[in-house]
């Protein structure tokens, strides 16, 4: 959807 | 060796029924403090957690921590066939490929055992920040669920607002627009339909109610749900399950 961002983006990979 | 025996099993009927729309696949995960899982959905938008915690059960065992790859909609299907008030075991060996869960009525009469098949599934575990929220409101659940529900009939998205006396649920669409005020009101009478806001800063977050009608799945497990937002963050939406542990969705904002 327009303008979603990724959840990815928010927390760090472990 | 793992196993956990859930004397309220209906909780796990509950949590697996809450999230089995929203991912397709998941790793549990047992260690000595408990049972968990961390999944996002297809399209990487929320992610859930979930955390039942090993005093939560009437008995609990893991001699090694396990991680145990299962399709939701299959554990779903075998949780449907045990009985609302039946207790739950979940036993599986350390290098087994199969859990199996054993349903127990509550006069003991009927004992079933239904093994799933365990799958290897790669899913990349995310740390999540302890943070302090610019606000904190807590909802009684059955609400939160109507909000979502009635506005998704208008829109597509929410702008959640929080101040300091008031949450605000706004959206708007083709046919119109709608919003819907809640008080703060610590109902000490019935505790259960209070509306509490905790604030450090006046905050308002944009997200999509496809994603919030899908956490609202999790209502029956709790009388509560807390949101926590910050600005351009994340929302997180909590269901405590009272004794046992927690369902926490992260949602990205628009």
């Amino acid at each position: 959807a327009a303008g979603q961002k990724s959840i990815m983006g928010f927390f760090t990979k472990k | 060796m793992f196993e956990a025996r859930l004397a309220q099993g209906a909780l796990l009927k509950k949590v697996v029924e809450a999230i089995k729309d929203l991912i397709e696949d998941a790793n549990f995960d047992c260690n000595n403090s408990g049972f968990s899982l961390q999944a996002m959905d297809s399209s990487h938008v929320s992610l859930v957690a979930l955390s039942l915690r090993a005093d939560g059960f009437e008995h609990y065992r893991c001699d090694r921590n396990i991680s145990m790859g299962m399709k939701l909609a299959n554990l779903s299907k075998i949780l449907k066939c045990a009985g609302n008030d039946d207790a739950i075991t979940m036993k599986s060996e350390d290098n087994g490929d199969t859990i199996t869960f054993m349903f127990e009525s509550p006069n003991q009469e009927r004992l079933s055992e239904f093994d799933l098949k365990l799958m290897d599934i790669d899913s990349e575990h995310l740390g999540i920040p302890e943070a302090e929220y610019d606000a904190t409101v807590k909802v009684p659940s059955s609400e939160f669920q109507r909000i979502v529900k009635d506005l998704a009939s208008i829109g597509d998205t929410v702008e959640i607002s929080v101040t300091k006396d008031a949450v605000k649920f706004s959206t708007s669409g083709d046919i119109g627009s709608a919003n819907i005020m809640c008080r703060q009101n610590k109902s000490v009478d019935k505790p259960e339909e209070s509306t509490e806001i905790d604030i450090n800063e006046p905050v308002a977050l944009t997200f999509a109610l496809r994603y919030l009608n899908s956490f609202a799945k999790a209502t029956p497990l709790s009388p509560h749900v807390v949101l926590k937002l910050s600005k351009d963050l994340p929302v997180v939406v909590e269901y405590h399950i009272p004794d046992v542990g927690r369902l926490g969705f992260y949602l990205a904002p628009k």
